[in-house]
């Protein structure tokens, strides 16, 4: 199986900056219907990422900032990543979506679920 | 590839009682490290399902009840069902988890990224 993480990823990715609210993020993810949001610096790359996840242990937590749930050390995947060893990534940190980031550390994609699923879906 | 949800699915599923809280179902996810919340009755028959996406809702929105969130309407796998088909189901309603049932709608277990990304990393 040959297929790499540019053959199925989702290229519109909705980023987030980092001064957003925990409001505001929570609010990206309903409006957009996702659970991943990378988090970018001005020039679009890569600087962390919050979830859907983040967003429950804020509430469990009583957290009221983002700063207190950002993911800061990201786990990212390259466009020509075969898709076995993205999986794997996934798999052994208990995560379920990679930003895809270009040599520059710019997202130009993510990867997740919903991505994989499509894939086996489709080809098996 | 003739895979079926019972050969990947995890069968020790964190389930909650529909009678839970929000900080509660939030505080579940946090200590377990899940995303998914199937709720069951008394004797383990499945109810409805929370995520961390809805709790991000609830954020968002500024909802304090859980039964403003809860999604009734449960999409299900059945133990002998194909991967392929599983994963289409999840793809085609944008939902990254299945919790499984048996004759009886009693959750067994519960199917979602992790055990797909689990089967892509060993298999391909
Ligand atoms: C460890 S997972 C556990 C919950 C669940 N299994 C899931 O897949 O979201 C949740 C944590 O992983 C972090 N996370 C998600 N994607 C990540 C990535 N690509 N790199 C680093 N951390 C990530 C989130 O910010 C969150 O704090
Ligand atoms: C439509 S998804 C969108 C977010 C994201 N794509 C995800 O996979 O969680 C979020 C909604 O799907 C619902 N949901 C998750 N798993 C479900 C299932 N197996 N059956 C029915 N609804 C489900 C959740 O309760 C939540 O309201």
């Amino acid at each position: 199986d040959d297929v790499t993480v540019s053959d199925i990823m989702k290229q519109n990715v909705v980023t987030v900056t980092e001064n957003i609210s925990l409001e505001d993020a929570a609010q990206s993810m309903f409006d957009n219907g996702i659970t991943h949001l990378p988090v970018v610096s001005n020039h679009g790359k890569i600087r962390g990422i919050i979830t859907s996840w983040d967003i429950s242990k804020a509430v469990a937590l009583k957290y009221t900032h983002l700063d207190k749930i950002i993911t800061k050390n990201v786990l990212t995947a390259s466009p020509d990543e075969k898709i076995d060893s993205a999986a794997r990534k996934m798999q052994k940190n208990n995560i379920s979506a990679l930003p895809v980031i270009d040599e520059d550390e710019v997202v130009i994609g993510i990867i997740g679920s919903e991505e994989i699923n499509k894939m086996i879906g489709e080809y098996h």
